[in-house]
């Protein structure tokens, strides 16, 4: 994650997802950007807060076998750009989606609940390391 | 040094192929794991299902859905001589890259995938006449370390030709490169000591340096301004939570990093390490005898003085086509290292054929075995070969990394498909080249590997550029950006 | 050989490398046929 134009590869990632699930024929456009928020929240949940150690083996001796993803990056440093910008993403989602669905109630709660709970607890600095 | 940074388009396609890559592991790691297709990675038997699982699935994803479709591009066995050119016995693999099976063909290619810097890697010549001589009077192996009844005075007379040759006062040599660092630094420092380490630096040094138990702090690959401040903070803050101040503190660094080509700033490294009375560990595994005019390593690039590097190791695998490495330096330092070293305790000894080997290519480097002159004619075209193929590769527009005169030249790949596009199609053509991909690099930083040698004539230098050419071309790999050189 | 090498699907099985052709056919022509709905 400290690589050259990685947040731009997350972003098209977004792109492209909200894309495909867009040139679904049947598909409104409020529950386009409904599914985009869960699937993006889903998978980065998978990804960085559930997955542990590394696909290879790295060569620290087993020691990042337990630590989540989120956990290994930056070696736990908190608050670091990387963390900020996945931090921020998600909510930007969000509101995104919100405004798109025309603050339905249904979908608002639906993309609340997902985003507090697979993509900001899981990222606040008291629950590192917490299991 | 040139490092030119990937272009942005070609980092996010390379990004996309590896997330797609991804995904496709996780797809056939479900059908596997729900039983619609087969697996064929080694598992555990049935019977321990109940006992804590000895692998973590996650951790052999990578080997399993990335690493095992390529994997025919590393590890080829061949059945030469690993010199100039070779010959290397063809496998097919029925399963994509789970198993191989040997038609029993094999192809002659030309070898820029060895290290052989000096080309001593050959069968005949008097390195090959002195390693028969040592296999008829000592054996092929001996089974003891030296601390017991593995000391052969061929052994004693190679640490005495490895100190006159890199200027030190004494130095002792072991059976493995690998082991020469992981071994002995646990012998050189401890707790209480902290260890600057370059970010690139070898697995071997990083195993070394985790042993020791002292507090490593990683610096930026060749950033002087970096290794300061971490020095200065070392000394100022001491020890984390007691503050006491560190015992020692040893910077660890390569001479040329090979994954790279680029070389160390040693000048300002020797210059740091007087000023902060800190300890300097130069690891030579790929510059000694493929650097400076008198292949003494970079110490001899730079014209140092070799007492003021306190710990000088190297192996003879890359230039003099043995195996093992050494470490050199002051009588205290290799006393020291004789009593504690756990590789000199409890390995087994250097094979005396390959330390009579080593032992003849020294003096061939010397000048006191061999032709005449020999050994600076390998040093010479050693250097001509490897500037004459940068100058031919920049021409190319491939992005080359490193020093013009490192001998190792990575040229860049970046996408995960061209990995082993590039190594078949190369290999296709009759060259026969290394590949390298993450995690052994950054995930946007795949390339391909030429280790040049003094063994390979213009001829066939000109040979695998027209190849190289031929490949870049048909795999879009000419991205550099900067303007071919006059 | 050059649409496979730079899109990394080199390294695929040709099956798999069916799917996601037929992935990338699918999302094209829905997404043209979505535009032309939408326009």
């Amino acid at each position: 994650f400290n690589s050259r134009g990685i947040w731009a590869t997350y972003v098209i990632f977004i792109f492209i997802t909200h894309f495909i699930v867009l040139s679904i024929p049947f598909i409104s456009m409020a529950l386009a950007w409904t599914l985009t928020c869960q699937i993006h929240n889903v998978i980065t949940y998978f990804w960085l807060h559930w997955e542990k150690g590394a696909p290879f083996e790295p060569l620290d001796q087993g020691e990042s076998r337990t630590l989540t993803h989120w956990e290994q990056l930056d070696d736990g440093v908190q608050f670091t750009a990387n963390k900020k910008f996945l931090l921020v993403v998600p909510i930007v989602i969000f509101l995104l989606t919100t405004f798109y669905t025309r603050y339905d109630q249904i979908h608002f709660l639906v993309n609340a609940l997902s985003l507090v709970l697979l993509a900001i607890v899981p990222k606040l600095p008291q629950l590192y390391r917490v299991r | 040094e040139q490092f030119e940074p990937t272009p942005y388009v070609v980092a996010i396609i390379t990004y996309i192929g590896y997330v797609m890559l991804a995904v496709f592991g996780h797809m056939r790691d479900f059908l596997r794991n729900h039983g619609f297709e087969k697996n064929l990675i080694a598992t555990e038997p049935a019977r321990t299902k109940d006992f804590v699982p000895l692998y973590q699935n996650f951790e052999s994803f990578y080997t399993r859905n990335l690493y095992r479709r390529i994997r025919d591009c590393w590890n080829r066995p061949i059945r030469t001589c690993p010199g100039a050119e070779f010959e290397l016995i063809d496998r097919k693999s029925p399963d994509h890259g789970w198993s191989f099976e040997y038609p029993g063909t094999h192809t002659r290619a030309i070898n820029f995938g060895s290290y052989n810097y000096l080309g001593f890697a050959e069968t005949d010549g008097p390195c090959a006449d002195a390693a028969a001589a040592a296999t008829e009077t000592f054996g092929c192996g001996v089974g003891s370390p030296r601390a017991e009844a593995g000391n052969l005075d061929l052994h004693t007379r190679l640490e005495a030709t490895v100190a006159e040759f890199v200027g030190a006062e004494d130095a002792i040599i072991f059976p493995m490169g690998f082991a020469t660092n992981a071994l002995n630094m646990p012998a050189l420092i401890g707790k209480g000591c902290c260890v600057l380490s370059d970010e690139l630096n070898h697995s071997s040094l990083v195993l070394g340096a985790r042993l020791t138990g002292a507090k490593i702090k990683v610096f930026r690959h060749n950033d002087i301004a970096d290794v300061e401040a971490k020095l200065r903070d070392a000394i100022v803050y001491g020890q984390d939570r007691t503050r006491r101040p560190f015992k020692k503190i040893l910077i660890v660094v390569e001479g040329v990093y090979s994954m790279e080509g680029s070389v160390t700033r040693l000048p300002e490294l020797i210059a740091l390490k007087k000023k902060y009375k800190a300890y300097l560990y130069l690891d030579e595994a790929h510059s000694i005898g493929a650097m400076g005019p008198h292949g003494r390593g970079v110490v001899d690039y730079f014209g140092c003085d070799p007492r003021d590097v306190d710990v000088l190791m190297g192996t003879f695998t890359k230039s003099f086509g043995g195996a093992g490495g050494y470490i050199a330096g002051s009588q205290h330092l290799v006393a020291l290292l004789r009593q504690r070293s756990h590789s000199g305790l409890y390995g087994a000894s250097l094979p005396a054929p390959v330390a009579a080997q080593v032992v003849t290519a020294f003096q061939m480097l010397m000048g006191r075995a061999g032709p005449p002159g020999e050994g600076a004619r390998r040093l010479k075209q050693l250097e001509v070969n490897t500037q004459y193929f940068r100058a031919s590769l920049h021409r190319l527009g491939v992005i080359v990394y490193g020093h013009r005169t490192s001998p190792v030249v990575p040229v860049m790949i970046f996408m995960p498909g061209k990995i082993a596009a590039f190594g078949r199609e190369t290999l296709k053509r009759g060259l026969g080249t290394v590949v390298v991909g993450y995690p052994a690099t950054p995930i946007i930083e795949s390339r391909a590997r030429f280790c040049l040698s003094a063994a390979h004539s213009l001829d066939i230098i000109d040979r695998s550029v027209q190849i190289i050419d031929e490949v870049t071309s048909l795999l879009l790999m000419k991205y550099s950006r900067r303007p071919p050189p006059a | 050989f050059k649409y496979i090498v730079e899109t990394s699907i080199y390294m695929l099985e040709p099956w798999e490398r069916k799917v996601f052709n037929i992935a990338m056919v699918l999302i094209l022509v829905m997404s043209l046929y979505t535009g032309w709905v939408f326009l």
